[in-house]
């Protein structure tokens, strides 16, 4: 299920975030 | 107006993500917790290290960030091979 806590959301935003570094590093 | 085209194949592919921990390790909460401190952790550090402008060691590198979700992820290859597509410098 997608049901999400403040607290998934903030692990996602920090994924995305890492996944954004990661490309623009690259 | 690349990037822009990206970023929502980043963000699903976290929230697939996030959602595949969440899943595996429904029956250990604490394993997930975890997870969520040692990101919450890098995200600090990452911080403190922005606003320092390259004056702060971070404490946690990118290598401890892998290093401490292998020892978490034990026998969990696929998501920790996952989680190295995140990961700068992995």
């Amino acid at each position: 299920s997608f049901d999400f806590t403040p607290v998934d959301s903030a692990a996602v935003f920090v994924l995305s975030s890492m996944a954004r570094q990661r490309r623009a590093s690259q | 107006p690349q990037l822009h085209n990206t970023q929502p194949v980043e963000f699903n592919h976290a929230i697939n993500y996030v959602n595949k921990i969440k899943n595996r390790f429904q029956n250990q909460p604490e394993i997930y917790k975890s997870f969520l401190e040692i990101l919450h952790t890098y995200q600090k550090e990452q911080r403190n290290m922005k606003e320092s402008q390259g004056n702060y060691t971070p404490k946690l590198t990118e290598q401890e960030v892998y290093a401490e979700v292998a020892r978490l992820f034990k026998n969990q290859e696929d998501l920790l091979a996952e989680f190295g597509q995140f990961l700068p410098d992995a």
